[in-house]
């Protein structure tokens, strides 16, 4: 829904990664895989 | 000049030991001097481009495949003792003349591939001499080529090793860079994240300040 | 039992060449077999380890290193002619036997190693026969062993190209991981520096407004 997306928008940036909770390298990593065609 | 020496067994007489000497000049084509000894004495004989014609039209065979048999029957060594045989026969008082003929074995026939007659030579001290001494140049030509050889493949073997020790290397250092990296990238992130933390407290709090002044008002 | 067959040029007759085959077994101090030939005739004789020591002794040498001499003089192929020589001279009516002695140049002066009395044989065709049989078989062997080095050289290289390969790849990989890396690493760090400077100015334009209204009230 709208709500959910504007929630998820506030706390996620468009990459997956959360703007506020501290990030390990398992879950960074998992960020990075989800980017693809960076070119 | 090229050399080739193998032992033959006559099929008339197969427990003596023959020695068998071609040499030719770059192909066995062009002609070829045959020497046979036994240890004691020795026969030469010099076969022409002509002969092997001759023969090569004598037996019906295109010459080409008549000089790739004519290599395969004088220059093997034993291997081929299934399909290729050979005789000699004495002949003169005191054995002036050999008589050496070589054929081919085809299941249940064998045909002639060649014959010659060869000349008993006077002094066979120094044609067996100069066939040890050649024997004893291919001995050291090869010790020399094996020598090389296990040299150049101590050297490999070790460039090999050193190569595995640097893949190893590469692939550990390709771990670590990626671990390393990954580390400092979390600590600057999670900054940037207690940075937002903060301001996003603070906007709060800022928010609140304004909705409390609005409603004061 | 071991065999070495080389060739040597008596000082008295430095023309004719003559073959020294020694055959042995284990190790050459327990004692050897000693043929010559000069292609036509052949001479033998056996040299017992009593025979060995014996002749240690008469030069005051230690056995050990006597045996050691022996192994350089009788065994070498050619390489040493500066430091040892040999000679021959016969004797009989028949030639039947033959002087064979063997000696160490030191600067200007020389020693003798050792001399040996042989007896010809009765039947040498079949000692040469025997002697070039042990060379045909030494070629055979060496170029076996030849082209097994060869084979074996031939993967080792192949397997070098491979690893080469490999580690080109692997550090190719390595710096392409790094790039990689560093590439996603900036557009996460980038959202979150966008996300900071959006949160600092709605900070600014809240805290404005709180000033804002506390003048206006």
């Amino acid at each position: 829904s709208p709500e959910t997306k504007q929630h998820f928008a506030c706390e996620y940036d468009c990459y997956g990664d959360s703007y506020t909770a501290d990030v390990d390298i398992a879950q960074l990593k998992e960020v990075f895989s989800r980017m693809n065609n960076l070119k | 000049m090229e050399k080739k020496v193998r032992r033959i067994y006559p099929v008339s007489d197969p427990g003596t030991t023959y020695f068998l000497q071609i040499a030719w000049q770059k192909d066995l084509c062009t002609g070829f001097d045959v020497t046979l000894t036994d240890g004691q004495s020795a026969w030469i004989e010099r076969v022409s481009k002509e002969d092997i014609s001759k023969e090569a039209a004598d037996i019906e065979m295109e010459q080409e495949k008549y000089t790739e048999e004519l290599r395969k029957v004088l220059l093997s060594e034993g291997g081929l003792t299934d399909t290729y045989s050979f005789d000699i026969s004495k002949e003169g008082i005191n054995e002036d003349f050999l008589h050496f003929s070589y054929e081919k074995k085809l299941k249940d026939l064998a045909f002639r591939l060649g014959s010659l007659k060869l000349q008993r030579v006077s002094s066979p001290a120094e044609v067996i001499s100069k066939l040890i001494s050649y024997c004893l140049d291919c001995i050291a030509g090869l010790h020399a080529k094996n020598n090389h050889l296990q040299r150049e493949n101590k050297i490999l073997l070790s460039d090999l090793t050193d190569l595995q020790g640097k893949l190893q290397k590469c692939v550990e250092a390709k771990e670590e860079l990626e671990t390393d990296l990954y580390t400092r990238f979390i600590l600057v992130l999670n900054e940037k994240k207690t940075k937002i933390r903060n301001l996003q407290k603070c906007l709060k709090e800022a928010e609140e300040t304004v909705v409390e002044d609005t409603q004061a008002r």
